[in-house]
């Protein structure tokens, strides 16, 4: 609006106006799932790792917003550590990127004494990530 | 931790991950873990050597492992593609209870010379199965007996066999090949044209002493075989013990543990298959795919359990 009181200061030229929205945008990297593949010949383990060949484990990188809210899952604690972090202690860490959801890996392989095993492992791909 | 920057002293057991100083106990992590978990993860041990032995390239170096049967590894590899996806997620649509399957070959196994083969082909043979690797947090579901046929050799199409098993008690083992003990019969009937393998169910016979964590299992075996159907010719083409190859024991489980993957947590609100078997039952379950339906009383108090 062009009408101000009288006294007031005046607000936000409106030439300004990307300036401004600027601090609402996404920050560039914040915390998202990333994806990366490894196979078990690297780790040179493909000789008792008959499959799968290749594997993406995923991680979670990037920042956390100041204002986590429900965007991922977040308690309210995460805010909380953020005031502590930025008002009262900068020793406490800012939230971490971390895993919140994984999901399974089935894995063959052959075991030391010979013998042959095919096993369902929990928590072996990152899904989802959250900030904590 | 808090705790351990106030005792510089504890840094130095606090884990595998920390830089390790201490005796080699701590050094090795895997004598960190539990007993129950140590021996049976075919994974953890090697992930946390890799971790420990941070930065040497040392840990791609496997120890040596004994290679496998082919025709096993074949089967297991068969089994892997019924399971799970090429990226290794497990078949959530597949509704088989086990979440773990070990393939042993025997160890010893002691041919018999085939007695008079007038009542058709006798097939003798004694067979030890190590069980080392099973952990006492898996539960058997089902227990097979695994044949292959060499098919390099033609066997004539149907054949119809009545196999004995007896399993040895832990004093006769010192006998490297004791004599054969009558037991309970199982009668197979199998078209030898269309099959490259031949399952035995033997979850019944080998439940109890899988179940009492029997470490060695010692069992003789002898097929009687005739050809085609009992009326005509008993004699087979080509004698039986030459095409078939002595057995391997799979064994279908249920791991208990944390670190495995349990189908009901992921099923959600889906049907969920009947309550897992304790030790104490005898799994009536077809962990491949049992067809058991619960009435919704049910399905609370088995997701409850």
């Amino acid at each position: 609006r062009e009408e101000h009181p009288k006294g007031a200061p005046s607000a936000t030229p409106p030439y300004n106006l990307s300036q401004y929205f600027k601090q609402f945008v996404f920050p560039q990297n914040e915390c998202e799932l990333h994806s990366f593949r490894l196979s078990f010949s690297q780790l040179k383990w493909d000789k008792w790792i008959i499959a799968p060949h290749r594997y993406s484990p995923q991680y979670c990188k990037g920042d956390c917003p100041r204002v986590v809210g429900h965007r991922y899952g977040s308690p309210v604690h995460t805010m909380v550590q953020n005031i502590i972090y930025e008002k009262l202690d900068p020793s406490v860490p800012k939230p971490s990127c971390v895993p919140a959801e994984y999901s399974p890996l089935s894995v063959l392989t052959i075991e030391p004494d010979g013998s042959i095993v095919y096993k369902e492992y929990e928590d072996m791909i990152a899904t989802k990530c959250t900030c904590r | 931790s808090p705790h351990s920057r106030a005792h510089p002293s504890s840094a130095k057991t606090s884990g595998f991950l920390g830089a390790p100083k201490g005796t080699a106990s701590d050094l090795n992590p895997l004598l960190q873990l539990p007993r129950s978990v140590r021996g049976g993860y075919a994974l953890l041990p090697p992930l946390l050597k890799v971790l420990s032995d941070r930065g040497q390239q040392s840990w791609a170096s496997e120890s040596p492992r004994l290679q496998p049967d082919s025709r096993a590894l074949r089967y297991m590899k068969r089994l892997y593609k019924m399971s799970a996806t090429k990226e290794g997620i497990p078949k959530a649509n597949k509704s088989h209870l086990y979440n773990t399957v070990r393939l042993f070959t025997p160890c010893l196994e002691c041919e018999h010379p085939p007695r008079d083969l007038r009542k058709g082909d006798v097939h003798s043979v004694d067979l030890l199965f190590n069980l080392d690797r099973v952990t006492a947090l898996e539960h058997l579901l089902k227990s097979v007996l695994l044949y292959s046929f060499d098919t390099s050799i033609p066997v004539s199409s149907s054949i119809r066999c009545l196999c004995r098993l007896a399993v040895k008690e832990q004093g006769s083992s010192s006998q490297v090949c004791p004599s054969l003990s009558h037991s309970p019969a199982f009668s197979l009937h199998f078209e030898a044209r269309k099959r490259r393998w031949l399952e035995m169910d033997v979850t019944s016979f080998l439940q109890p002493l899988i179940a009492t964590h029997r470490r060695n299992i010692h069992m003789a075996l002898n097929f009687t075989c005739l050809l085609g159907d009992p009326q005509h010719s008993t004699k087979l083409v080509t004698p039986l013990n030459t095409a078939l190859v002595p057995p391997s024991l799979l064994l279908y489980l249920n791991d208990t543990s944390e670190q495995a993957h349990h189908r009901w947590n992921s099923l959600g609100h889906r049907r969920t298959n009947p309550a897992w078997p304790r030790p104490g039952d005898s799994p009536r379950l077809d962990p491949t795919g049992d067809q058991g339906h619960e009435d919704s009383q049910g399905k609370r108090a088995s997701r409850r359990r």
